[in-house]
């Protein structure tokens, strides 16, 4: 936001004069890159304060920034955290700042640069971010916060999209109230898409007479890639290889479900009244083959149902008039609450009243910290994981700020599921009905990614227990091209009714060509993307990390890591000098609940590669040629003749 | 489509062609002792050459009643059916699909095999055709291993020679075309005018195939196969043959 109006068409001349501002975006197979530039010019007769503030998903990776100031350039570099602040205490620039700070709104962060200019000084801010793009609900969503703060002479959004797999569909939603209709250009081809939005400065004006701008919130780009060809993805390059696993076509596997509702005190009101609303949805949602209970919680733990029920219509309509009549009140008991729900699934598991082929979830809902019980947030950990047997997994939403995120994400991370914030002041209902309609549909089960080629390595995170339709599983590693031409993965499952093993070829060339053509696309992708999941994947096992060794060594990884990529992480600080190296500013991360790859569904865990099961390697019918008995007596058609006999 | 069936104890391939229309649906083996039927759907040319409509098979159904397993095979993708569930795979992946004792390989873009337990298989190849070819479309191809075993009571336009026919052929004599002889063989009662020709094997060498010589019955088969090519329609993919 930049305080101040700017030029002749915009306002009053003697203030500050927002000349441009242009965000660029290129996402190549599912990793964006994002670069938000704006010129800013002082024309006020003293020195004006200049803020470039701009909103930045949770989970991005800030990567480069720059800005010049009245000729003088600033240059970032990545450090870790105490040489950045070092480096910072003995140049700080004066009435310059910069900074990462925890954003009010729905998982973003801002990144904040101040600078105190002169009158008649230029100021260009540039910035560079890139995140993965993770697919939920069936499709990929990239949102960009555009915050200019004031009108722009030359205000310029461009998306490119490139996916060598194929763009399905593409779609801008309407996130400005109609004010900006017909005003972003899609073109999109079979491979490629761009989206510009360009509103000119008469277009940007909240009204014809008003000096102030429309543009202050989201342009929102939603897509999927063709997936009917295939089950993978495999692409490689330049050395590193990412592998997208979404397979569509396949019978949901039924599912043994438990929700764990917090109705302490402090959920009554609004809170319990989405809740409730959410869950009557849900409930409704469930298939004829589905299993499930609710248990709610405060100091006491009571169940609608002793055991799990099939998802009948009676019985759904049972469970939504219990939960309509629930009353919030009392203390948190979350460690008696989940014992109990894994004691009805183990119990069931056990007396063989699940389907073998079915899927085990608990989804938790809270928004706050124990009060009652076991208080101890390890001693919870603890005991869950000791009584949850392994085909049960965890799911945690956390509602609001009180809860403690951190807790239920390794909680939720260490049995096999993931956690989620719900953000009270946002519609809580539909954020939890969007969270659970990510896990309804399990399709696939025990899913694992085998590269068995030995120079296959670094490969992330390739055993997960679940996949859910609508997402879409990710897997990188890195190859040495010098002796792999092509990679062999194999990816062994369990649908609904089988095995399943699926064997993918893929060759550096199949990209190369591609990418070649295309001045947009990021020969860098492959590797962008197997840091992004790497770095991710090792701060959530950090703080999963049994002993203060392991966690050592999985810090130093990272920030080995961090400094390689020029990624700002928990562990590293982005230091923007000028050339002399005499004026410094300092952005530094926010303390914050660096979730794993913010976004994605999965938390699996590394696997050796196993080799192709026995039953799929059983060589297919030996081809028993048809016996050529003695040759014809005469010369028939020439072997050429693709025609066979006919009358 | 095109027929080869070998006779292992007369050493012969005798071949024939099915000339019916798309769309039709041909009980290839049936089997209902063991459970086990195999029928083919009939796809068209994308039109007449000469006059003539060529079809093929665009869409195999296999069922295994006592594994409960429905296997659809189309040029487009393979659908597994285990009881009440469903699983599509697509040509374009390599894949292993396996439920109780039914295995499925698939070769991308190449070929399926199926695999029973009771040493039973089969094999069918894709055969897939340039988009933009003005007559040509992708067809199916399938091959059933004579070790298979079925019930003696089995049937269908392949699966009745299980039971493998006598056959003796003699008088061989130059045909009408100086190219192709001709000779009379006697089967089943009956003693017909078969031609010598070349079909083609496609497992080894998916695009020209491999000759395969053989003595060729006219008529679709008449004579050859028990009754006509027309007792063989059946009304679903998953209908057992209604014999008299």
């Amino acid at each position: 936001s930049l305080s101040g109006e700017s030029e002749e068409t915009m306002g009053d001349v003697d203030q500050v004069t927002l000349y441009s501002y242009k965000v660029r975006s290129t996402i190549t197979s599912r990793t964006a890159t994002t670069i938000i530039q704006s010129k800013v010019v002082n024309h006020s007769p003293q020195p004006q304060n200049v803020v470039f503030d701009v909103q930045i998903p949770k989970g991005a990776f800030i990567t480069n920034f720059s800005m010049t100031v009245d000729g003088t350039t600033f240059r970032s570099s990545i450090r870790e955290k105490t040489v950045g602040k070092a480096l910072y205490s003995q140049a700080r620039a004066k009435g310059k700042t910069a900074g990462l700070v925890r954003s009010k709104a729905l998982d973003m962060e801002n990144f904040k640069t101040e600078v105190n200019v002169l009158p008649g000084a230029k100021v260009q801010f540039e910035l560079h971010y890139q995140e993965a793009k993770w697919r939920k609900l069936g499709s990929y969503e990239h949102r960009l916060y555009l915050q200019p703060g004031k009108l722009a002479k030359h205000l310029e959004v461009d998306v490119w999209i490139i996916e060598p797999q194929g763009i399905r569909f593409l779609h801008v939603p309407d996130t400005f109230d109609g004010h900006f209709d017909g005003v972003p250009v899609v073109s999109k081809g079979q491979q490629k898409a761009h989206v510009s939005f360009k509103p000119t400065v008469e277009q940007q004006r909240i009204c014809p007479s008003c000096l102030e701008t429309m543009v202050d919130g989201e342009l929102v780009v939603l897509y999927d890639v063709d997936r009917e060809k295939k089950a993978g993805e495999l692409e490689v390059f330049n050395g590193y290889f990412v592998h997208f696993f979404a397979p569509e076509s396949l019978d949901p596997i039924p599912k043994n479900i438990l929700f764990v509702i917090d109705v302490s005190g402090s959920m009554w009101g609004v809170k319990m009244k989405q809740t409730v609303e959410a869950m009557k949805t849900i409930l409704d949602d469930l298939r004829a083959e589905d299993q499930f209970s609710v248990i709610d919680f405060n100091h006491n733990v009571r169940n609608w149902r002793n055991d799990l029920v099939s998802a009948t219509k009676t019985q759904v309509a049972d469970a939504k008039r219990y939960i309509e009549k629930i009353q919030p009140s009392g203390g948190t008991n979350i460690n008696e609450a989940l014992l109990r729900a894994i004691f009805i699934l183990n119990e069931a598991n056990n007396l063989g009243l699940l389907d073998p082929n079915s899927v085990s979830l608990i989804i938790l809902v809270s928004d706050g910290d124990p009060t009652v019980g076991e208080l101890k947030l390890s001693k919870i950990q603890k005991n869950v994981k000791q009584s949850i047997q392994d085909n049960i997994s965890l799911f945690s939403l956390g509602m609001g700020f009180d809860v403690d995120y951190d807790f239920l994400k390794r909680l939720s991370n260490e049995n096999r599921g993931i956690a989620q914030r719900i953000y009270g002041n946002q519609d809580t209902s539909s954020q939890l009905k969007k969270f659970y309609n990510q896990v309804s549909t399990p399709l696939l089960r025990n899913v694992q990614f085998n590269y068995p080629h030995p120079s296959v390595t670094d490969v992330t995170q390739n055993s997960f227990p679940n996949y859910f339709g609508g997402s879409e599983i990710v897997v990188a590693g890195k190859f040495d091209p010098e002796k792999l031409k092509e990679i062999q993965s194999i990816i062994t499952a369990t649908s609904a009714n089988t095995e399943l093993v699926l064997e993918t070829l893929a060759q550096m060339d199949d990209l190369e060509d591609f990418l070649s053509k295309d001045k947009h696309a990021d020969p860098d992708f492959t590797r962008k993307l197997w840091a992004y999941l790497t770095i991710n994947q090792l701060l959530a096992e950090r703080s999963l990390a049994p002993t203060a060794a392991t966690k050592r060594k999985i810090t130093k990884t990272i920030l080995q890591m961090s400094l390689e990529h020029h990624i700002v992480t928990p562990l590293t600080a982005m230091v923007i000098e000028n050339e002399a190296g005499d004026e410094r500013m300092l952005a530094d991360s926010p303390p914050q609940d660096h979730s794993c790859c913010s976004g994605a569904l999965y938390y699996g865990s590394k696997v050796p590669p196993d080799p192709i099961p026995d039953w799929a390697n059983a060589s297919p019918t030996p081809v028993v040629p048809m016996p050529v008995e003695g040759r014809v007596l005469e010369s028939t058609p020439p072997p050429h003749v693709m025609r066979v006999e006919n009358d | 489509p095109h027929f080869i069936v070998y006779l292992p104890k007369s050493q012969s391939n005798i071949c024939f062609n099915i000339d019916s229309e798309p769309g039709k649906i041909l009980n290839l083996v049936s089997d209902p002792e063991s459970g086990i039927l195999v029928n083919g759907q009939l796809v068209g040319a994308k039109k007449p050459n000469n006059g003539k409509l060529s079809t093929y098979f665009g869409k195999l159904g296999f069922y295994f009643q006592k594994e409960d397993t429905k296997i659809e095979i189309s040029t487009k993708d393979v659908t597994v059916s285990h009881r009440s569930r469903t699983s599509v795979l697509s040509w374009s992946d390599t894949a292993h699909v396996v439920n109780q004792s039914v295995l499925i390989s698939m070769k991308k873009e190449n070929a399926v095999t199926i695999t029973l337990d009771k040493g039973m298989s089969f094999s069918v190849l894709l055969h897939r055709v340039w988009k933009k070819h003005p007559i040509n479309v992708d067809f199916l191809g399938i091959y059933i291993p004579p070790t298979n075993n079925f019930s003696p009571e089995v049937h269908g336009l392949i699966g009745q020679f299980m039971q493998e026919p006598k056959i003796h052929i003699f008088n061989e004599r130059p045909g009408k075309d100086p190219q192709k002889p001709e000779a009379s063989m006697e089967v089943k009662g009956q003693t017909l005018t078969v031609s010598r020709g070349l079909q083609k094997d496609y497992r080894t060498d998916i695009v020209f195939g491999t000759d395969v010589p053989c003595w060729f019955v006219h008529n679709n088969g008449k004579g050859f196969i028990d009754g006509r090519y027309t007792d063989y329609f059946v009304p679903q993919l998953y209908s057992f043959l209604k014999r008299p």
